[in-house]
């Protein structure tokens, strides 16, 4: 079963084409095994971009020396999906 | 594990493939006058793909089309989908019965049962169907872009580990050419909605190419009825209009081919997140979601039954 400790959820709303093309550069970067949530579709909407942990790092010094805003939507995939099978077994039992 | 009938199921929960399944049989059971159930082809990994049908009598009446969890990670979406089959029931002789007794109604729950299942068992964040092929690094492809129209264009991945890779050709997933092949035989099909999750969305064709559709301001106009009666429930917030001009472009989609089949009333949803959630919406969300989706949808059905074609 893939894990997901260590995953966050990136939202980034880009209010500029200058912010909007940083965030497009990252969906060619294939190695980073980025997982587009939701897709660049133009300014104002928000992108959010599940960064696997051996990833964070860079995309983050990516978007801060490019200045591009960003939150942290969730802070560890792991945590919910563990709790979402929690909740699963709980109410069939 | 099998709950007693659908009266006593679990619907503020989310459900494995079986117990969605046991479901279905069960509400057939309970309904056969009304439900009955039709397996309209087999998936990669050779899962029965299922669709409910609800109807009061007739040969090949006009029909109404809804479908969930085309993209398997999309969970509220097919967790919806046991909410709506329920509320179809409750409602047959109220809300719905001025549409029962002219339309039918078919509902595919879990319409990428390969990927649904793969969900809960190896990967919570799988999106695609489970095809394998020869010579390819990676597995699946984007169900909603391997449709015949525009397939292949701008707005897709010809990258196998792409997911929206469209896939090798046109229909070359099962669980999309099930759907094609049915729409196709029955030919009396007057809106289809295919549901997604998530962004809180209500779009119509086309997504492959800027050109408006013939009937945008009709389309448009029940987009924007639909999406204040979803709103007036629970205040969520949605936006409305044709794929490409309110998301981006996208290729090979569902419901640019329905309506190039002549379904006028193709729609797509992407369902809440309100909060920060994304794909892991909490289980709580589930009936509220399904609540304010089915206002919509109510709107929808009525204007196909009110303006059939």
């Amino acid at each position: 079963t893939e894990n997901f400790v260590g995953h966050q959820v990136l939202r980034i709303v880009p209010s500029s084409d200058a912010e909007l093309q940083k965030v497009q550069e990252l969906q060619e970067l294939e190695h980073l095994q980025l997982d587009f949530w939701l897709s660049p579709r133009g300014l104002g909407n928000p992108v959010d971009i599940r960064v696997p942990f051996p990833s964070l790092q860079p995309v983050k010094a990516h978007l801060e020396a490019n200045g591009v805003p960003y939150s942290i939507m969730i802070e560890d995939v792991q945590a919910l999906v563990d709790l979402e099978q929690m909740q699963m077994l709980r109410r069939r039992r | 594990f099998v709950p007693l009938s659908t009266s006593t199921f679990d619907y503020t929960s989310y459900h494995t493939l079986e117990e969605i399944y046991a479901f279905m049989d069960l509400l057939v059971a309970e309904n056969p006058n009304l439900v009955s159930k039709l397996e309209i082809g087999r998936t990669t990994e050779n899962r029965p793909i299922y669709v409910l049908k609800f109807s009061k009598g007739g040969t090949n009446r006009p029909a109404i089309w809804i479908d969930t969890g085309i993209h398997s990670r999309e969970w509220v979406t097919q967790a919806s989908g046991i909410w709506f089959a329920k509320k179809i029931v409750q409602e047959q002789d109220e809300g719905l019965a001025n549409i029962l007794d002219q339309m039918d109604i078919f509902l595919e729950i879990v319409t990428n049962p390969d990927g649904f299942a793969f969900t809960h068992t190896s990967n919570r964040m799988w999106r695609k169907t489970r095809s394998k092929r020869s010579g390819s690094l990676c597995v699946g492809v984007d169900p909603n872009r391997n449709w015949d129209a525009g397939f292949g264009g701008s707005g897709a991945s010809s990258n196998p580990c792409s997911e929206t890779y469209h896939g090798p050709y046109a229909n070359s997933e099962p669980e999309v050419k099930a759907i094609v092949d049915f729409v196709k035989s029955h030919k009396n099909i007057k809106a289809f909605i295919s549901i997604h999750s998530y962004s809180q969305l209500l779009l119509y064709p086309y997504g492959y190419t800027t050109t408006a559709v013939p009937d945008k301001e009709e389309l448009h106009q029940v987009a924007k009825e639909a999406v204040a009666a979803l709103s007036s429930l629970y205040g969520t917030n949605y936006k409305y209009g044709s794929i490409i001009t309110t998301i981006y472009q996208a290729s090979g989609g569902t419901i640019d081919w329905t309506y190039n089949q002549g379904i006028k009333y193709s729609f797509t949803f992407e369902l809440r997140d309100t909060g920060r959630y994304g794909f892991l919406l909490p289980a709580s969300q589930i009936v509220p979601t399904a609540q304010e989706t089915w206002k919509a949808l109510e709107v929808i059905m009525a204007h196909t039954r009110g303006h059939l074609y």
